[in-house]
């Protein structure tokens, strides 16, 4: 047996807590660790948590004396940082890491037989995706840990229909024993405490076999389509109605075919493209547009998705062929006047909805290629009529330019991560916006009640997905609260209403006081900002400049990392202070993964 | 289940129960003009199996077709689907939702479910809720139409056939023991009916209390005052 303190460092308790009030996660990791040398060494601690959540604390406690990391604005921290970095005292503590993670990383000197605990907490809102909220969690201990364990508590006033916890790692019964997952009414509990010898990659072996992903999925009730919660003045209204028809679509797939597409891009484009043919139903209506330096249709208008036209599809998408220079804004453009037409010209169902999915690799360089201007193209083509989806494959393109694109138009943009299962990310996101239940999905509050609103108009609800809104309440003493939300279905309209008694749900929500009180408001908080900050992206002048004060103002507020403000952590080195920063890392400054992109080592 | 027939022309309400086995599809309404037909299923007590003399019965589906429009609505106690064509919506007693389209509108609020079709024609069906945990009862529906004036003359069912005036006089009343139960005689299509006046109660302005309505009960499934037997309104299925 390899001695697992071969650093003098024991790291002795690794604790991750995890709380979850109506889908609002609260997680605190926290780290015990000895110096166990006779001379002071470097203890490093490293978190990956997820690109959506918030870091809101972070404390180094050494010999029990507490180091709190304080939230900053940007511009405020960089200043004190600057100071540091001239004195070759600072650090950077928070990088991107892969598809879905940030990294923390933290490291101080430990002087000989001293203890310190590391503990950051970060927040996210869980959101729903087909058809469940999912929670991830990097597991990855440097070393054996005496007392490592995972708790997480879930509690769902709709009451949890299903839970589950996965862990890459778990191959054997003897790990699998370690977990153990439960759920009844509004509570679950997930717990996974792997002792030693169950840590352990082989019965002799000293190093852990600890080391992957942890998910836990679960869903709530859906007995009624929406569910209000009220308290302390900030209410969330979650809305996710079952059992509705699909909605119609009409999709206009444009694929960047340039030559930077060539080889395996292109080849998992049309995998990607011939699985999601196997999905489309015969009552929607799709074409494809190609683009390169010029644009290239497969049909002249949008052909219904019939087992013929899907077979004719199989053999167009086969033979995609890379070649030229990138035309975004002519291939956009083409796709929009078609879907406009068709509409105008009635060839589409009078119930349907119409989408742009466009996918590309690069920058435009041919035709009209200043992203300002196409911008400027396509908010005018699309005039608010329906949502384009953008997905950016690999990483030389300007990811920021696609997702202000999709985001002025009412859709999103995702990045393709450019691996060997890229055909399935394209196809996943494609499952997402396949099954539209509602269009022109708007939420309505009684006049005068409310203040401080999240967006409550939603171009589609799709099936799956849950539309979250949250706000202020004028009058906290009002006794009944009013919902209404309206859309069109694929046959009807309709408007669903929530009416709460406030005294009543009083009453109902005083039993969950053992999570935390305030989880609507920060809620509320954490979806405002990120609201805030999308809507950001695309303003400009004293809009952006308000915009990002009110962002500033909440990040400040409920002590939230955003990409306005900054984390400092003061570190006692040498007696001599030392400063960390942890700063969000936006998609804009992503760095591809170094090969493999899980390496993980603060040394 | 009981029956209540608000008699046009007249001030005064005709009642009786069908009993039949749990299962069965009863045709409530047939109306060859608008192309909408109502049928409803019996649920009986989880008690008293054996016994079906004992044994109370209730409406527990509620089928609603109307053919011009290819529109179905299935209404369950425990939940209502809409048939619109091919495709299907589905709803809980526990969404409170509009579902409107240029012809029709479906109301659901709880404990109540309002259905209009076109110019007025509307139905409403209403879920009556007991402990969910106790051992006999189970919840039923109610079933009403509204301004039944907007129906054809020509409906069938057992409810349809109502839709036009009815003649009858009520004479000979005897007060019985129980001075609530007045008995008398019935002269309606030509029979002279052994009738007994009751109270039913109306559930469409308050779910929980009911109105009560006073009405001549015609015993025997309603003999007499139906057209031919009640098995004549028995059908294969809700819809």
């Amino acid at each position: 047996v390899l001695d697992e303190k071969a650093d003098d460092i024991e790291v002795y308790s690794t604790k991750v807590s995890c709380k979850v009030t109506s889908r609002f996660a609260h997680n605190v990791v926290t780290t015990r660790a000895v110096n166990r040398a006779d001379a002071a060494k470097e203890v490093s601690f490293d978190v990956e948590l997820p690109k959506t959540a918030f870091i809101t604390n972070f404390t180094l406690t050494i010999d029990g004396v507490t180091y709190p990391g304080n939230v900053k604005e940007k511009e405020v921290a960089k200043k004190q940082y600057e100071k540091a970095v001239s004195q070759g005292k600072t650090a950077g503590l928070v990088k991107a890491s892969g598809r879905k993670l940030e990294k923390f990383t933290v490291s101080v000197n430990v002087a000989a037989g001293s203890k310190v605990t590391f503990e950051l907490t970060y927040e996210e809102l869980l959101k729903r995706n087909k058809g469940k909220y999912e929670m991830y969690l990097k597991v990855q201990p440097k070393q054996l840990v005496k007392d490592f364990e995972i708790e997480v508590d879930i509690f769902e006033p709709q009451g949890i229909s299903m839970l589950d916890a996965q862990a890459s790692f778990i191959t054997n019964d003897l790990l699998g024993s370690a977990l153990s997952k439960s759920f009844s009414g509004k509570k679950g509990h997930v717990s996974f405490k792997p002792s030693l010898d169950q840590q352990r990659s082989c019965p002799t072996c000293g190093d852990t076999l600890l080391n992957g992903d942890f998910i836990i999925t679960y869903d709530v009730n859906r007995e009624s389509p929406a569910n209000v919660q009220i308290v302390n003045g900030y209410f969330v209204h979650f809305f996710a109605p079952q059992g509705l028809p699909v909605v119609p679509k009409n999709v206009v797939f444009v694929i960047d075919i340039s030559g930077s597409m060539y080889g395996r891009k292109i080849e998992q484009t049309r995998d990607a493209l011939l699985k999601i043919l196997e999905d489309i139903k015969e009552e929607d209506y799709l074409n494809f547009i190609l683009f390169d330096s010029d644009v290239t249709t497969w049909k002249d208008t949008l052909v219904q998705a019939t087992p013929e036209n899907i077979q004719e599809a199989r053999e167009f998408v086969k033979n995609i062929r890379d070649r030229g220079m990138t035309n975004i804004n002519d291939g956009l453009l083409t796709g929009i006047s078609m879907l406009n037409k068709a509409r105008e010209e009635h060839t589409v169902p009078e119930r349907s909805t119409s989408i742009v999915i466009m996918l590309t690799d690069g920058d435009a360089n041919v035709g009209e290629s200043r992203p300002a201007k196409i911008q400027e193209n396509v908010l005018s083509a699309i005039g608010g009529r329906f949502p384009l989806y953008n997905l950016g494959f690999g990483n030389n393109l300007n990811y920021n330019f696609l997702e202000s694109l999709a985001l002025e138009n009412d859709g999103f943009a995702r990045r393709i991560y450019e691996d060997s299962d890229a055909n399935l990310q394209l196809q996943g996101f494609y499952e997402e916006v396949a099954n539209p239940l509602l269009t022109s999905v708007e939420v309505e509050y009684p006049e005068n009640a409310i203040l401080d609103l999240t967006r409550n108009t939603y171009q589609h609800f799709y099936d799956g997905s849950e539309i979250v809104v949250a706000g202020r309440l004028v009058d906290e003493d009002m006794n009944n609260f009013k919902a209404d939300v309206k859309g069109h279905g694929a046959l009807t309209d309709l408007t669903f209403t929530e009416e709460v008694d406030l005294k009543e749900m009083e009453k109902a929500l005083q039993e969950q006081d053992y999570i935390f009180g305030s989880y609507i408001e920060r809620l509320w908080a954490y979806l405002t900002i990120e609201q805030l900050l999308d809507k950001r992206k695309n303003a400009h002048g004293s809009e952006k400049e308000n915009l990002t004060a009110q962002a500033l103002d909440l990040s400040l507020k409920y002590h939230f990392v955003t990409p306005l403000t900054s984390m400092v952590v003061t570190k006692p080195e040498d007696s001599d202070n030392q400063m960390a920063i942890a700063d969000k890392p936006g998609e804009a400054s992503y760095q591809p993964p170094s090969s493999p992109y899980y390496y993980v080592d603060g040394d | 289940p009981h029956f209540i027939i608000q008699v046009r022309g007249k001030k005064d309400a005709i009642c009786f129960n069908i009993d039949e086995e749990p299962g069965t599809v009863l045709r409530l309404i047939q109306d060859p003009i608008t192309g909408l037909t109502v049928n409803g299923q019996i649920i009986g007590d989880q008690g008293n199996s054996s016994n079906s003399k004992n044994r109370k019965t209730y409406l527990g589906k509620v089928g609603i077709v109307n053919s011009p429009m290819d529109l179905r609505i299935e209404v369950t106690t425990e939940k209502i689907t809409l048939h619109n064509g091919a495709a299907q919506s589905t709803f809980s007693w526990l969404d409170t939702v509009t579902v409107t389209s240029e012809r029709f509108s479906v109301k659901i609020n709880r404990e109540a479910m309002v259905v209009s079709f076109g110019k007025g024609i509307t139905f409403k069906v209403i879920l009556h809720q007991v402990w969910k945990k106790h051992h006999i009862h189970l919840h039923f529906l109610g079933f009403y139409v509204l301004d039944s004036d907007k129906m054809s003359t020509k409906s069938h069912g057992l409810l349809g056939q109502f839709f036009r005036p009815l003649a009858f006089q009520v004479s000979d009343l005897n007060p019985g023991n129980d001075p609530s139960k007045i008995h008398a005689t019935m002269l309606v299509k030509k029979y002279r009916l052994a009738v007994t006046r009751g109270y039913q109660k109306d559930y469409r302005k308050d779910v929980h209390n009911g109105t009560q309505v006073g009405c001549w009960f015609v015993h025997n499934n309603g003999q007499g005052v139906i057209d031919g037997v009640h098995s004549d309104y028995i059908v294969s299925d809700l819809f």
